[in-house]
């Protein structure tokens, strides 16, 4: 039988693991551990890819998502798009603990966040100013948007549609890693 | 983005994920990580599972769910990452993604899809009797 109890996460954050480990082994549920570990790695920036200071989206802001499980109630708290407070995982936990509904999103999550006792904040950081610079600088590449004009593959917006669309092609979801740029 | 799977010694199971997202997105983009079932996935009588890459392919696959689920049918942790990933290859042949996988008895594995730029898989564990976190390494399928 393998051994109890168990963490476990994506990406070699240690001290993510570390800090859910701790909350497991001081007595805290399963929900607390992953509460506190995510919250770790939203304080450490893991690899920039979470937490404040990362991933400036095409206006430069960082905005931020969240969502945890609980196995045995299947009760879920979410939040996407969240802006300017730092602990989206604690305001993931707080949408489970203090509402009937499950996801949140935008601005809207911020004021709840922010009615529960949240800290609101900017979340640019010198980095994400510095990331968001050098994009602008290389003519917004790479970019997210298709069968738009001006040409995206080669110049910034504003953006307008184009008419008649191209037939879609399977192939089209396929798209260049970024290992510092991923959900 | 971090995706958490935490299993107490009762084979309790909780799951979370935190992310900033995909760089340069369009202003009110959301990814896989808190969509239920994609980012991840947790039930106690089973196990849980979430997920990692690019949020816009695994998304529509719910890949967590689908590891859960596959585990639910008896396949170990390992084997239910691996179709969960087959499973999207099987239409994106080649797209950047991860899994992991735990079941409530302690057990775990993950997998990964090979992409250009991503041939292994590196992810973070802590069990009884070890004094620091392991680090745990897949090759990418």
């Amino acid at each position: 039988q393998p051994p109890l109890p168990l963490v476990v996460n994506t990406w070699p954050f240690h001290s993510a693991t570390q800090a859910a480990w701790k909350a497991l082994s001081a007595g805290g549920s399963p929900l607390d551990a992953v509460e506190r570990g995510c919250a770790q790695c939203e304080v450490d920036q893991c690899d920039g890819t979470v937490g404040y200071g990362g991933s400036p989206d095409e206006s430069g802001e960082t905005t931020l998502d969240a969502m945890i499980m609980d196995g045995n109630t299947m009760a879920v708290g979410a939040v996407a798009n969240l802006r300017r407070i730092k602990n989206a995982i604690g305001v993931a936990r707080a949408v489970m603990d203090h509402t009937k509904h499950t996801f949140l999103v935008g601005e809207s999550a911020s004021l709840f966040a922010e009615s529960m006792g949240f800290v609101c904040e900017d979340l640019t950081t010198n980095r994400s100013l510095s990331i968001y610079s050098k994009w602008l600088d290389l003519r917004c590449q790479p970019n997210f948007r298709k069968n738009v004009t001006p040409d995206p593959t080669k110049s910034c917006g504003p953006y307008k549609p184009v008419r008649g669309l191209p037939e879609e092609k399977t192939s089209s979801l396929q798209k260049e890693v970024d290992l510092h740029s991923h959900d | 983005t971090i995706g958490m799977i935490a299993v107490d010694r009762n084979g309790n199971v909780a799951t979370g994920t935190s992310t900033n997202g995909a760089s340069h997105k369009i202003p009110g983009r959301v990814g896989d990580s808190p969509v239920i079932g994609a980012g991840s996935y947790a039930d106690s009588l089973v196990g849980g599972a979430a997920a990692t890459g690019d949020g816009d392919t695994m998304m529509r696959f719910l890949p967590s769910y689908q590891a859960v689920e596959n585990m639910r049918l008896g396949a170990d942790p390992t084997t239910a990452c691996q179709k969960a990933i087959d499973r999207i290859q099987k239409r994106i042949p080649v797209f950047f993604g991860a899994i992991i996988c735990a079941n409530r008895t302690g057990s775990y594995g993950a997998a990964c899809s090979k992409a250009p730029g991503f041939t292994q898989f590196h992810y973070s564990v802590f069990k009884p009797d070890l004094s620091q976190p392991l680090e745990e390494i897949v090759d990418c399928l």
